[in-house]
């Protein structure tokens, strides 16, 4: 649930993959909850 | 009364595979007159300008683009074959594909949303096999599922 | 009531079988399309055509090149805005769409 994984570098995939992907980044709360408690820029999750 | 129940659920089951069928060919014939008028386009532009566009001013398809605002902060760690990215943005972001931004630059004549003039349906139904050339009328008339 | 139901769905049969080959027609149309030498070298979109599709167009435009079947994965952003690639068939292009 916590990720969308795709597969990229085909020429005219299916549209709607990243319709839900921009559905699922503006629905969240999370930049609006981290502007209420002034947090700073996250931190990497994780560096390769 | 039972046969009756299992041929209404067969129904019901045909009817909405019919319906995401119908979409899916939709959009396969709108990335088909995209990429037609693209290609057109730019065969025109070099025509006229007698020449190709240098490498570094143009985006090969197929390509996908991220757009975010220009306060965002981006850390991106690449690895040396450069075969892995990570990316964390510290706002959001969104993400096309290059059929969106064909349908963007108009390229798929408004198909995509059933808004088409008379001459646009015109152009777009002589870009397809006859055949195809009925679900190009009714998309252009509006029915896009 | 029956024979009324099987009618139906004996028409809804047909009409499913006729998308079928619709749709494998046109995946072909479109593969060919896409795959033949001269649309391939006129199959590209400009810098400004990108700047174009944004709104508003003064944002950061990144663009990503990546061989066929490149994975990507992009975090739910309650776990931060993350999006990784990994390619397994070559090396991942990536560049940011000039201003001008």
């Amino acid at each position: 649930r916590s990720r969308i994984l795709i597969s990229i570098g085909e020429s005219f995939g299916s549209a709607d993959k990243f319709q839900k992907i921009n559905q699922m980044l503006s629905s969240s709360d999370w930049s609006l909850k981290r502007s209420l408690d002034g947090g700073s820029a996250p931190k990497p999750l994780k560096r390769l | 009364a039972q046969e009756c129940e299992d041929l209404k659920a067969e129904r019901q089951r045909r009817q909405e595979r019919i319906k995401q069928k119908q979409s899916q060919l939709q959009e396969l014939i709108v990335q088909q007159i995209a990429f037609k008028n693209l290609v057109q386009r730019n065969r025109e532009v070099e025509q006229q300008s007698k020449r190709s566009p240098s490498a570094n001013t143009i985006i090969q398809l197929p390509f996908i683009i991220i757009n975010t605002s220009k306060k965002t902060i981006i850390d991106c760690s690449i690895s040396n074959d450069k075969f892995e990215y990570l990316f964390n943005f510290d706002s959001m972001f969104e993400i096309h594909d290059d059929v969106e931004v064909l349908k963007r630059l108009g390229l798929a004549l408004g198909l995509e949303s059933g808004r088409c003039s008379a001459e646009q349906m015109k152009i777009a139904t002589s870009l397809v096999s006859k055949a195809l050339q009925p679900y190009v009328t009714e998309m252009a008339q509006g029915s896009v599922n | 009531r029956f024979q009324e139901l099987q009618k139906e769905v004996s028409e809804l049969t047909e009409a499913e079988e006729k998308l079928d080959e619709l749709i494998n027609k046109c995946s072909l149309q479109l593969r060919l399309l896409t795959e033949d030498t001269h649309n391939k070298k006129l199959g590209y979109v400009r810098c400004q055509d990108l700047r174009n599709t944004v709104d508003p167009p003064d944002q950061i435009i990144m663009v990503i090149r990546a061989p066929a079947e490149t994975a990507m994965q992009v975090s739910e952003p309650s776990e931060g805005y993350q999006i990784s690639l990994k390619s397994s068939k070559g090396p991942i292009d990536v560049f940011l769409c000039p201003e001008d």
